[in-house]
């Protein structure tokens, strides 16, 4: 564990922590995507399930996996049931199936041993790399977003921006490298960059998030 | 080189 791997886990908790508090105040989900929250319960479903054949890094690993496959659940539960007629499925439309059917074709491609868990992980992965774009599709669609969404968005692209020099310190300190996180992990970084320009350009300094 | 089953990143 190193500073940036600790900080960047610290923003995906927060991420959810605003997502959560988001809808539980203004009990709605306005504005935020129900595929993208899927896809990241798909993700954390195929890759966390792992806890069932034993791979138990440390407590911290355990409570985390447990932690985020238990939220992802409850925020899909939060959009279908209490907050559903807040909810505009006219605005979430980006296919899913391109999303899930590329990172199938990924992970049969790129894994480290053609074997159940190994794919499923691989899968989890792409999967991840990609997930947030029916979100960034719904702020495209209608141009902006609540402050709050944005704040969600930049956590979790804060989360993963992160990671990225974690890479860096364990390849020079451990000499641990993974290609195919580090790849996956750049790809997914990249899809934020957009959405990062006009956060640090417009809401940051307390302007709404409005696409030009 | 990586071993399979030794992801412990989140």
């Amino acid at each position: 564990m190193n500073i940036f791997r600790f900080l960047g886990d610290l923003s995906h908790l927060v991420s959810i922590w605003l997502l959560l508090h988001k809808m539980t105040t203004s009990k709605s989900c306005t504005g935020i995507s129900f595929k993208t929250q899927a896809l990241y319960a798909l993700v954390f479903a195929t890759r966390y399930l792992d806890l069932l054949y034993g791979s138990w890094h440390s407590m911290y690993n355990v409570a985390m996996k447990i932690f985020f496959i238990g939220s992802s659940l409850y925020i899909l539960y939060l959009i279908k049931v209490p907050f559903k007629p807040t909810r505009d499925p006219a605005i979430d439309t980006f296919k899913l199936e391109y999303l899930v059917g590329g990172a199938l074709i990924m992970s049969l491609i790129a894994n480290y041993e053609y074997s159940f868990p190994e794919i499923l992980w691989s899968f989890s992965i792409w999967l991840e790399a990609v997930a947030i774009l029916p979100q960034l599709f719904i702020i495209q669609r209608t141009g902006e977003a609540e402050n709050i969404t944005t704040h969600y968005v930049a956590a979790l692209g804060a989360y993963r921006g992160l990671y990225i020099p974690n890479w860096l310190y364990r390849y020079f300190a451990e000499g641990f490298f993974d290609p195919i996180a580090v790849i996956a992990g750049i790809i997914q970084t990249v899809i934020y960059l957009d959405f990062f320009y006009i956060y640090f350009t417009k809401v940051l300094k307390g302007q709404k998030f409005e696409l030009p | 080189e990586k071993t399979p089953g030794q992801h412990d990143e989140l």
